[in-house]
This record gives structure tokens, C-alpha cells and sequence, in this order.
């Protein structure tokens, strides 16, 4: 047996041009959600607690794709998943179409401890919040002005993308498409992906 | 999407997974985040927790794919993530993952450009990245 050790992600497929003070947001936030694990480890919280904790942390940061700062659907709104799991007795909790649960990740908790099922989703899943009392607020919470931008750019992208020869004005995706067809991910041009 | 996995000094693992999908998504569409065995998975052998292209990591079930191929194969945890990471992504899908083992072990394996990634052991060792 070894000693304890932690991971955490933010999401894969980053845009190479991503800025540098960006860069550096990221690995403070990660770098402190980390450090939040360990001290739960040091305190003998069990890995499961310490799993919750840590992307409750994440969540609550609008800077990735989770709870505030979630990517938009279509239609501009937020519909959030999650899920948690503990290696001892492959217990097992899910959520999905989320759109007021404060914290995912704790309702996918509540889902494995307190409910005869693996997986509740939308309807289902918020009636379950109210009779959980977990937090709610209103979906504008997790909507972030860099996300809406971000989803007028990716509306964009799906119509235009195929057709280079049309450079856009004053975003760069047009440089990008007019000199070299940008790197993708999802359909997506990855400078408007939003790591999921 | 965001995650976590944690294996303590007693080999016990758990993994989260969180996100809010892709962007311009249609109402209604599931990713592999809340899909125990593509998105998340533990069990007494490691804790996997993925992300990125969510219908590839959906196809390949590569959540529970690293912990089969421990199970099965008798793989390490490097291994079992270069093996799941280079085999189960089909069709170009581009995703990652971080995983630990019951003995402690901690790894982060990607086929994306870049992946936001962090980890640390109990032995003072700890990393934080983005690119390869």
C-alpha cells in the first residue's frame, strides 16, 4: 500500500493561443484546489468527502466548464451534469440537466447516499434537490458574459466554419481560418471549445 | 468539465466528475460526465475521472476501460491509461483523464492539445500543467 495522492482536471483540448494570464489563472485555481484536497487528506477525510470537497471548490470557480461557468446550451441556458463514485462498494451516484443545483457534484453525492438509484435526471433530478434542501439559485448564476460571448462565437463557427474563404471582422478566429484552418474539437475551432 | 481522484493511505479510491457540457449544445444532450464507467469510475483497484470529446469517451467506456484492462491484463496504472488513451479513442476523438491506483500511484494521460491538470502524492511530490 502506498501513501495517498490526488488529482484534479479543469478539462482537455486547450487553445494554444489561450493568453498567458489565463494560463496563470488556471494553475492557481488548480494549484488551490489541490492544496484544499491535501489538507482533507492530512485530516483523514475519506477519499469520497475529499472528492466532493475538492469539485465543490472547482464548481463554485467560473473560471472551467462546471457549475458557475458552465458552457450554454443553445438556447443560452445552463444544464449541468455530474457524477461521483467510491471504489468501496463501487457505490455510485449521477445527475444530469441540472439548471439550479448550486453544486452538481453534492446532488450526484445525495443520489448515491440517500436514494435507491444511480442516475436521476432533469425533472427528477431538481425535485430530488428541493427534497434534499441542497442550495438552488437561478440559472442566471452560472451564466458568465465570457461564456455568452463564447456561444455567440461558437453559433458563428457552425455556420461558417466550412467556408474559410469568408474571413470574419474583428475576432480571431478570421485571422486564424484566413491562414490555417484552426485546430478542433467537438465541430469546434478550440478557440471557442469550451473544455468539457 | 472538472475532477477529482483521491486514493488515501489505505488504497481506498473515489472519483468525481462535473461539468456544464459543450457549448451550443442541444437542450437535453448527456455527455459522458455523469455516465458511471465512460465519464467517472472507481472501484478497489484505481479511480478514473475523464474529460473532453464526451460522445468518443461515451463510445470507448474509458472510465472503466483502465480499470478492466488492471483487472484483465494485469496492467500498471501508466499502462492501463497509455493502453486506454491510444486504443479506445476511435474516430480522432480527442479526451483525458487522470487516474490513481489502490497503491498510491497518480496519472494523468491526454491525446488533446493541452489538458488542465494537477496532482500530488503524500511523499511531498506535486505538479500542476496544462500543455504536454
Amino acid at each position: 500500500m502506498g501513501g495517498w495522492a490526488i488529482a484534479v482536471h479543469g478539462g482537455a483540448g486547450v487553445d494554444p493561443n489561450l493568453p498567458l494570464e489565463r494560463q496563470e489563472e488556471a494553475r492557481q485555481l488548480l494549484t488551490r484546489c489541490l492544496n484544499i484536497g491535501i489538507s482533507a487528506l492530512r485530516s483523514s477525510l475519506s477519499p469520497i468527502d475529499v472528492v466532493e470537497l475538492v469539485i465543490r471548490e472547482l464548481e463554485s470557480d467560473p473560471l472551467f466548464n462546471s457549475g458557475r461557468g458552465s458552457a450554454l446550451t443553445a438556447k443560452g441556458t445552463v444544464e449541468m451534469e455530474a457524477s461521483i463514485m467510491d471504489g468501496v462498494g463501487r457505490r455510485c451516484g449521477a445527475v444530469s440537466g441540472l439548471t439550479t443545483v448550486k453544486n452538481p457534484i453534492s446532488l450526484a453525492r445525495l443520489v448515491m447516499d440517500k436514494s435507491p438509484h444511480s442516475y436521476l435526471a432533469f425533472s427528477g433530478a431538481e425535485e430530488f434537490a428541493k427534497q434534499q434542501g441542497v442550495e438552488m439559485v437561478d440559472n442566471d448564476y452560472f451564466i458568465t458574459e465570457d461564456n455568452l460571448g463564447m456561444l455567440k462565437l461558437a453559433k458563428e463557427a457552425n455556420s461558417i466554419i466550412f467556408d474559410y474563404r469568408i474571413p470574419l471582422t474583428g475576432s480571431d478566429i478570421c485571422e486564424k481560418a484566413a491562414d490555417a484552418p484552426p485546430l478542433m474539437m467537438n465541430g469546434l475551432p478550440i478557440s471557442v471549445y469550451a473544455q468539457e | 468539465t472538472v475532477g477529482c481522484v483521491v486514493v488515501d493511505g489505505q488504497g481506498r479510491c473515489a472519483a468525481g466528475t462535473s461539468t456544464g457540457g459543450l457549448m451550443n449544445k442541444m437542450s437535453g444532450r448527456i455527455g459522458d460526465s455523469p455516465l458511471i464507467g465512460s465519464g467517472t469510475y472507481a472501484c478497489d483497484v484505481c479511480a478514473v475521472s475523464c474529460t473532453g470529446e464526451g460522445e468518443a469517451i461515451i463510445r470507448g467506456t474509458l472510465a472503466r476501460d483502465v480499470a478492466a484492462v488492471m483487472e484483465y491484463k494485469g496492467l500498471g496504472l501508466q499502462e492501463a491509461v497509455d493502453f486506454v488513451i491510444e486504443r479506445r479513442l476511435d474516430g480522432g476523438g480527442q479526451a483525458g483523464l487522470i487516474a490513481v491506483s489502490s497503491k498510491g500511484e497518480v496519472v494523468c494521460g491526454f491525446n488533446s492539445v493541452g489538458m488542465f491538470r494537477g496532482c500530488a502524492t503524500e511523499d511531498g511530490f506535486m505538479e500542476v500543467g496544462i500543455w504536454d
